[in-house]
């Protein structure tokens, strides 16, 4: 049940199938064989991550294959977090005791 | 507050889905989705504004590399207002030494900004009363995330790290049916047996990820650090009664 490719590696035939599907779906195509090699190494792990969050959910939400899922973690923050941690944020005064506009 | 919120239900108050693309601009695109949906609720006029703007003039500078939703209520502040998307719209790349910002006529402006008590029912309460806010989360789950509500614990969804930020547009409860599915189609035992409450949450990712570009998190817990930086504008001077109230 698996498939050689010289660029991959042994793959399980599904798994590459599947990431086909995700190439088509989400219009992605890599740089070089290494490329990938390595994307499909990461969507595979992301599957499996994707199955243990299913498990680990304590509501009705659904995890699976998205537009991220050849990106690793970190990527994922990098590219779509704040990338930085607040240091501060504007202080809160007091609140008046005047709902009246434009009193301070 | 009421027991069901969805401003997706009221006719024109919540703009299309953005799409921030590779550009770290959610701050900058929910302060623009928060902006745009309270003018729309006070004034009854379509206004789409510049998330460009927010990046080019930003103080700070950094554009494309991350921000938070105060520093573009700032940057409305100190230009008195926002552009349009159509006279100024999105490069997918921050020009933060290129602020255009005198060259075009603003559609809106903000009376200022506050952040809210991290109570949720407060939140719930002011969100029904005043339109959707934007908030702080841990974006950790979203990466596989495709549909439903994520009910999560501290330890997998740690909610003192907030990393993303996006707009709060609704509350509600999911049908009876949709939990008894989950449980159905589940081996686990530990699927909700009652209606979860959650929030609807509309993200800057395109229409095609998630639930036709929104989710849901469950409501009550803190659930991904939801309460940490509950953010609005104010748009308009006060008013006894609103023009629009929340459809259920």
């Amino acid at each position: 049940n698996s498939l050689y490719t010289q660029d991959s590696g042994p793959r399980p035939m599904e798994l590459i199938e599947i990431f086909k599907l995700f190439q088509v779906q989400f219009n992605r195509s890599y740089s070089s064989p290494a490329e990938y090699a390595r994307r499909l190494d990461i969507f595979a792990h992301n599957l499996a991550q994707a199955q243990r969050l299913q498990e680990e959910d304590l509501g009705t939400a659904e995890f699976g294959m998205t537009p991220f899922s050849d990106l690793t973690e970190e990527e994922f923050g990098q590219l779509y977090g704040h990338q930085k941690i607040p240091e501060r944020y504007p202080t809160v005064g007091k609140k008046v005791e005047s709902e009246k506009w434009g009193e301070s | 507050v009421p027991p069901t919120c969805d401003w997706r239900k009221a006719t024109d108050i919540i703009s299309p889905i953005k799409d921030q693309e590779k550009c770290n601009c959610c701050w900058a695109i929910a302060a623009a989705d928060n902006i745009e949906a309270l003018w729309r609720i006070r004034y009854r006029q379509i206004v789409d504004v510049s998330v460009q703007e927010l990046l080019d003039c930003d103080r700070c500078g950094n554009g494309c590399t991350g921000g938070f939703v105060w520093d573009a209520y700032i940057t409305v502040l100190n230009n008195s207002g926002l552009a349009s998307e159509k006279d100024y719209p999105f490069q997918r790349h921050a020009k933060p030494h290129r602020c255009l910002a005198k060259k075009y006529k603003k559609v809106a402006w903000i009376q200022d900004f506050i952040m809210l008590s991290s109570n949720e029912q407060v939140i719930a309460g002011y969100l029904a009363a005043h339109g959707p806010i934007t908030v702080t989360i841990n974006m950790e789950l979203l990466q596989h995330y495709q549909k439903g509500v994520i009910k999560a614990t501290p330890s997998t969804c740690d909610p003192r790290y907030v990393n993303h930020s996006v707009l709060l547009v609704g509350f509600g409860k999911s049908k009876t049916e949709e939990g008894m599915q989950a449980e159905m189609t589940s081996s686990q035992s530990r699927k909700p047996r009652h209606p979860t409450p959650y929030w609807i949450l509309k993200n800057s990712w395109g229409a095609h990820w998630g639930e036709k570009g929104y989710f849901r998190l469950h409501r009550g817990n803190n659930t991904c650090g939801i309460t940490k930086y509950p953010f609005t504008a104010r748009v308009g001077q006060p008013v006894k009664k609103l023009p629009v109230s929340c459809p259920p």
